[in-house]
């Protein structure tokens, strides 16, 4: 069956704030999405340092504002921790 | 600062360009990093040689896709560039991606702007959470010609390598902040029911249905308007906002730069002796618009698009002791004037100063 535009604008989003959070809030890549508790807990505690790090209003979810900074574009370098 | 404050041990430092980007004339390229490098010798000892054919501390080149540094580019967008930190080897290189616009204006992504953020990087700063910081991590224009590395930056850079060796130390912008008990403006003017209030290079924005305030860069939405906007009005019947500096205004039709613009200030009436405009305000039930400039004020008829007879006239005469006008928007019949960090509510029925208010208080602090 076709998937359903917004399940599939799900996956997007789940993509984007994921590799986002990765990419610049150190994120572990196994962070064990599919074990509810422990996964989410960590994706979420990243998404709140994100959105205090730019001001947003931490709701640790990916509301638009907080996708709208996601898609800016920007440095490579991570917005925590070292680069070496 | 970068976890574990690593820091170049000497001042002088080198720097070699690896290769260029075919997007832009070498000369250009050259000019943007040697006008970056600027911006951070400028305000510490720090100096920069150029060398060729051997390592650098600093090695800049343009890099695409995977370029073996574990740290892959994603083509255009995106990720702009990369740095890494003072250190031996890759220490303090620059990577930009080859996938980018690299312009040297306000077009794609502007080279001089990017290089000196990452060069941030090379010397030891992480990212900061500042919005108006050349080191926050999102991509901002700033025209390079007006370009001013914010006081935020200068602390940063400062704290890891000292002060500059200049009798005057550089200071740099602050970035405005809503509920800044101090916070004055460079005009205001009403647009589409939003306020803007502009500042600097900013534009703090208002929206009666959000309790928050935007703070933008002007450029953002309108690359081609300078910083440091004197005056603005709204004429709401015809949806257009004017926008003055120095001697010149610039027309908004909606919310786009209308072509033709910026036009000579005297082409509305005023006489060679005016240089600027302080602030302005129009009362679209009259159809005149008020200019204030010093002590003194204009008044221009809309709809015959000429000034009315009998101008300038002193302002304490017409609007009572509100003294010089920074600022000025109307708003459900009342007229905001703004001097320095002190807002006056005047109703123009009445003729007189009907409240008088901090000038931040639009913004719910």
């Amino acid at each position: 069956f076709p998937v359903a535009p917004e399940t599939e604008d799900e996956g997007k989003t789940l993509q984007l704030v994921e590799s986002y959070l990765r990419n610049f809030y150190d994120l572990q890549r196994d962070h064990h999405p599919h074990l509810r508790s422990t996964g989410e807990n960590q994706l979420v505690e990243k998404l709140k340092e994100m959105q205090a790090f730019f001001g947003l209003k931490v709701t640790g979810k990916p509301d638009l504002e907080t996708l709208g900074m996601m898609k800016k574009p920007r440095c490579g370098v991570p917005d925590i921790g070292q680069y070496v | 600062f970068t976890a574990g404050n690593p820091k170049w041990k000497k001042n002088n430092l080198t720097y070699r360009i690896l290769n260029y980007t075919p997007k832009m004339r070498q000369a250009d390229v050259d000019e943007a990093i040697q006008k970056a490098l600027r911006v951070w010798s400028n305000v510490t000892p720090l100096t920069f040689q150029k060398v060729e054919d051997k390592e650098a501390d600093i090695m800049i080149s343009f890099a695409y896709r995977d370029h073996r540094d574990n740290s892959p580019f994603d083509g255009p967008n995106g990720q702009l560039a990369h740095a890494f930190q003072p250190g031996e080897g890759i220490g303090g290189d620059v990577h930009l991606d080859e996938e980018e616009a690299w312009t040297k204006d306000g077009r794609g992504y502007n080279l001089f702007i990017v290089i000196a953020h990452e060069l941030g990087h090379s010397l030891g700063l992480s990212h900061s959470s500042d919005p108006g910081a050349l080191m926050y991590p999102a991509y901002s224009y700033t025209d390079p010609s007006e370009f001013l590395l914010p006081q935020d930056d200068i602390d940063g850079i400062q704290a890891i390598y000292g002060q500059s060796d200049a009798a005057v130390q550089p200071t740099g912008p602050v970035t405005p902040q809503a509920c800044d008990p101090n916070l004055t403006f460079d005009a205001i003017t009403t647009l589409r029911g939003e306020i803007m209030f502009f500042k600097g290079r900013y534009m703090l924005r208002k929206h009666p249905e959000r309790a928050e305030t935007e703070l933008n860069f002007i450029s953002l939405f309108w690359p081609n308007l300078p910083s440091g906007i004197q005056a603005a009005y709204e004429n709401v019947e015809r949806d257009e906002v004017l926008l003055f500096k120095e001697g010149k205004y610039w027309l908004l039709r909606g919310y786009d730069i209308a072509p033709g613009y910026p036009k000579p200030i005297y082409r509305l009436g005023f006489p060679k002796t005016v240089k600027r405009v302080n602030a302005a305000y129009s009362d679209e039930t009259t159809g005149k618009t008020y200019f204030f400039i010093a002590d003194r004020y204009w008044r221009y008829d809309e709809n015959k698009r000429s000034m009315d007879h009998g101008y300038p006239r002193k302002i304490a005469s017409d609007f009572g002791k509100i003294g010089r006008v920074d600022a000025a928007f109307q708003k459900d019949g009342y007229v905001y004037f703004f001097h320095g960090t002190t807002q006056f509510q005047f109703d123009p029925r009445a003729k007189r100063i009907v409240r008088q208010m901090k000038s931040i208080s639009w913004f719910n602090c």
